[in-house]
């Protein structure tokens, strides 16, 4: 049996919304410690690893551990169906063949439920080291979002720059180039309006917008987001979720031919 | 010219 409950029906509809731009399908590996799901997009160049504490639930049961594929957009159109505030419980029995979602309103006068056929998944996973990172960038998850949007008008990839004294994002294109660069903040009045940056060595690498694009799909789950990059390896671009997990998206950087 | 490698390129399949 298998049976986990949050109080807002949204922090997971952000969550969906924050992954279905990547992923058709996944699937959701659940145990005792919480749900788990690494998934990469149909081209193989970027990956969704999101991870939710059993602690971080409302009531969590996992008698079993049990693998859901899910389709994203069935699952989509399901939560759509539910107010912000609804409490979520997503229930399966052992070696079901479906998943239900019941929706129960704030003063429990209307209870939906939904159920989904489960799909079984081929996936792959991948095996992702421990790296310590060169460049360690915390900022506001509005503002790299901002970014991301506003250079994809004029190029299709970012050159992220960090040194000691700040990030710099580029691009260049037909119509010429931009650059915005952010300055670590010496002070600030709000945790969350900070840029700060831990820098082993300086870190140059390209991305493409398009992925970058859809990671800020995460951004109304965090006030800030971390990037981590070190030469020749993968961005890593992490939400935490408050008090339940995180969203990490790995992108592969574009190299020189 | 820049290439856009997959994932595979930098991390094992488990």
């Amino acid at each position: 049996m298998f049976e986990a409950r949050l109080i807002n029906s949204v922090t997971f509809k952000k969550v969906l919304d924050a992954i279905k731009d990547l992923l058709n399908e996944a699937s959701f590996d659940c145990s005792e410690a919480g749900i788990q799901l690494q998934a990469m997009d149909n081209s193989h160049v970027s990956l969704v690893s999101l991870a939710l504490r059993s602690d971080g639930f409302d009531k969590y049961r996992c008698d079993r551990n049990l693998t859901m594929g899910m389709n994203l957009a069935s699952m989509s159109k399901i939560f759509r169906c539910s107010s912000n505030d609804d409490t979520v419980t997503i229930k399966a029995q052992d070696d079901a063949d479906t998943v239900t979602f019941m929706f129960e309103s704030k003063k429990q006068e209307k209870i939906s439920d939904y159920e989904m056929k489960l799909m079984n998944l081929d996936q792959e996973h991948l095996g992702i080291p421990d790296t310590d990172f060169s460049c360690v960038i915390r900022m506001p998850a509005g503002e790299f979002a901002r970014i991301v949007r506003d250079l994809s008008q004029f190029g299709e990839s970012i050159v992220i720059s960090c040194t000691k004294e700040g990030v710099k994002f580029s691009t260049s294109g037909d119509i010429g180039s931009a650059n915005v660069k952010l300055a670590q903040t010496s002070s600030f009045e709000k945790e969350e309006e900070a840029v700060i940056i831990e820098m082993q060595e300086p870190v140059t690498l390209t991305f493409a917008c398009q992925y970058l694009n859809s990671f800020t799909k995460a951004t109304p789950l965090a006030n800030q987001v971390q990037l981590s990059m070190s030469d020749n390896v993968p961005l890593v671009v992490e939400y935490q979720i408050p008090d339940l997990g995180h969203l990490r998206y790995y992108l592969a950087p574009k190299i020189e031919e | 010219v820049q290439n856009q490698p997959t994932l595979m390129n930098f991390f094992k399949k488990k």
